[in-house]
């Protein structure tokens, strides 16, 4: 995988593609 | 700032990357490339479980957005299509 | 403004909607997800040649100049890490 590739483990075990800028977004992607 | 090459690049830049890939995954399933989005998942190595959200997605969603304002640069928009709320935009 | 589902939908979305294939598909092969890129080209059904730019990408290079001021929103920027030129831009 190239420098620009995501991290291998993102730091949350369930990720959630969620609008950042629906007004609970930080609640709800960590 | 926009042509950047990945130098100097900034504190949140890990972050952009883990969220762009993301997104990117959403949008993949969002147009029906469901092989090409387990595939990606698998490349960059994240067995994690994905929750989506409704289609089109996020990055569709921002893109639109962000394309119309791109186009309706001064000087790109002799060239290029584009809404009159982003011409007000960036003339404002 | 993000979250539109391309209700009232602007000129431009019809050609966004195609270099967004286009620029997802050039940010694949940069990460390294070659696989995935040529599936998702075989799942869009898309025939046109592709010139791709160098690494990063116009999808990843905007991407992360918009997450470091997505960052750096003065609501945000406590939580978020985000460049001091991204503050100063979302100050000015």
């Amino acid at each position: 995988l190239s420098e620009y590739a995501p991290p291998p483990n993102p730091n949350a075990d369930h990720l959630v593609a969620a609008n950042p800028f629906d007004d609970n977004y930080s609640a709800i992607s960590y | 700032m926009y042509g950047k090459t990945g130098k100097g690049s900034v504190p949140s830049d890990g972050q952009a990357r883990e969220k762009l890939a993301l997104y990117v995954y959403e949008y993949l399933l969002h147009v029906g490339a469901q092989k090409s989005a387990q595939t990606f998942l698998s490349e960059i190595r994240w067995e994690k479980n994905i929750t989506v959200g409704e289609p089109p997605g996020f990055l569709h969603s921002w893109w639109c957005v962000f394309w119309d304002l791109y186009c309706a640069a001064p000087d790109r928009r002799e060239a290029c299509e584009h809404s009159s709320e982003a011409k007000v935009f960036q003339d404002y």
